[in-house]
């Protein structure tokens, strides 16, 4: 889903 | 977020802000790759397009922002504003060698074959190898000042810090991304050599100096 494919770490 | 990839995240803020000011008080750019530097600034402009696409937090918006202005400001005092002290003949080491075969595996290597995703890709490999031109230039010059020295700390640290958070993210809540673990590691190891020599030399006082 959306939330996996985002990269949340810089 | 957890308090390791807090740390991790204020250690590299600590070491772009740290040489950043050393540039400009000192008002010179003796020792520094201005290769790595650009290769850096790269890393940052690939990884964070998506400043513009995905929200995740402001701490994460305002980082990246952070992050690229102070990788570009950096790039321009080294190759515009302080030019003349620029050390074009200790900072030879071939970036091209780096960037191309990351550029290749980025394209074979990737959790989706899209733009976006590969550019992430890339700017994860070129991350782990882009000291290599500042690691380099040490071992010719034979010395580090300390500022570059505590740079360098803080620089590998943060990654080190990463390690911590992966293992971490995996154990409460089952996360892990290979691509930047494998990455991360292989950066960390380019510093292990460094990290000795820091603990060992600088913490005492003394001026660094890597086998020529």
């Amino acid at each position: 889903n959306g939330e996996e494919d985002k990269h949340d770490e810089l | 977020m957890n308090v390791f990839r807090l740390v991790g995240d204020l250690s590299h803020l600590l070491a772009i802000i740290m040489l950043l000011k050393k540039i400009w008080s000192s008002r010179s750019c003796a020792g520094i790759s201005g290769k790595s530097q650009l290769l850096f600034a790269l890393v940052f402009t690939t990884r964070y397009l998506d400043l513009f696409t995905s929200f995740i937090s402001v701490y994460n918006t305002s980082m990246k922002v952070i992050y690229i202005l102070c990788a570009y400001a950096t790039v321009y005092l080294i190759y515009v504003k302080f030019k003349a002290t620029y050390d074009h003949n200790h900072d030879t080491f071939r970036a091209e060698f780096l960037v191309v075969p990351v550029g290749g595996l980025a394209f074979l290597v990737n959790h989706d074959f899209t733009p976006l995703e590969i550019l992430w890709t890339f700017s994860i490999y070129l991350e782990s190898v882009a000291i290599m031109p500042q690691l380099f230039m040490i071992s010719k010059t034979g010395e580090a000042e300390s500022i570059t020295s505590h740079y360098l700390f803080c620089l590998g640290g943060y990654r080190a810090l990463y390690i911590i958070n992966w293992l971490y993210r995996f154990y409460s809540e089952g996360f892990f991304d290979l691509i930047a673990i494998v990455a991360g590691c292989v950066q960390t190891i380019l510093y292990c050599d460094f990290f000795y020599l820091y603990i060992t030399k600088v913490i005492y006082g003394q001026k660094l100096s890597l086998p020529a």
